[in-house]
């Protein structure tokens, strides 16, 4: 899988 | 969400929130570094830059508002507020060597070459070198508030948290970030040795003081 793209950590 | 991603969130908000309660009731930003913290204030405004343009969740949105506004409350109070009381003969880590190769390393290694991702890009290793001036000033002084130490250990823990996070979600939904694993692998390390001296010495009730 392709590291996501939407950032969702602080 | 799991367990070390929240534990490591609010580890991060009480370490904020220890440096911000220390200047506030001494009303003295001594053996505070304002570089390592503009640097931090840095991170969070190229990093949180999504906050205009996706939701991701209440919790996410809040919390990111919190850190920006802590952050920017900071050094308002170190270089507004409490100036007087500012160390800057002892803060004196030159920037310039942590920023040109931060931008180098985040146009050469990023997921897309454009400018919000730059951005996250660039946020996520100077995160990782952020703190060094704070390190740097504490060697320079040879000594540190026991508050200060208090500062450091929850930030450092925040990001020990987070590498416990990235093993959990690798192993329970397969999502790796390899530049933030990375770079938080590398931010960890520069903890270590104020680790080993947080343990050994702050927790047994004597003052951080290197030999």
């Amino acid at each position: 899988q392709e590291p996501s793209k939407t950032h969702d950590e602080l | 969400m799991n367990v070390f991603r929240i534990l490591g969130d609010l580890s991060h908000l009480l370490a904020i929130l220890i440096l911000l309660a220390k200047m506030w009731r001494s009303k003295s930003c001594a053996g505070i570094s304002g570089k390592s913290q503009v640097l931090f204030a840095l991170v969070f405004s190229t990093r949180y830059l999504d906050l205009f343009f996706v939701f991701i969740s209440l919790y996410n949105l809040v919390m990111k508002v919190i850190y920006l506004l802590c952050s920017y409350i900071t050094i308002y109070m170190i270089y507004g507020k409490l100036r007087k009381t500012y160390d800057r003969e002892n803060d004196t880590f030159r920037l310039e060597f942590l920023l040109i190769p931060v931008i180098g390393l985040s146009f050469l290694e990023n997921y897309d070459f454009i400018p919000t991702e730059l951005l996250w890009t660039f946020s996520i290793y100077l995160e990782a070198v952020a703190i060094l001036p704070q390190l740097f000033m504490i060697s320079n002084t040879g000594e540190a508030e026991t508050i200060t130490t208090h500062y450091l250990f929850f930030l450092g823990l925040y990001r020990a948290l987070y590498l416990a996070n990235w093993i959990w979600r690798y192993h329970t939904e397969k999502f790796y970030d390899q530049i933030a694993i990375i770079s938080g692998v590398v931010q960890t390390i520069f903890y270590c040795d104020f680790f080993y001296l947080y343990i050994t010495k702050v927790l047994k009730g004597k003052k951080l003081s290197l030999p």
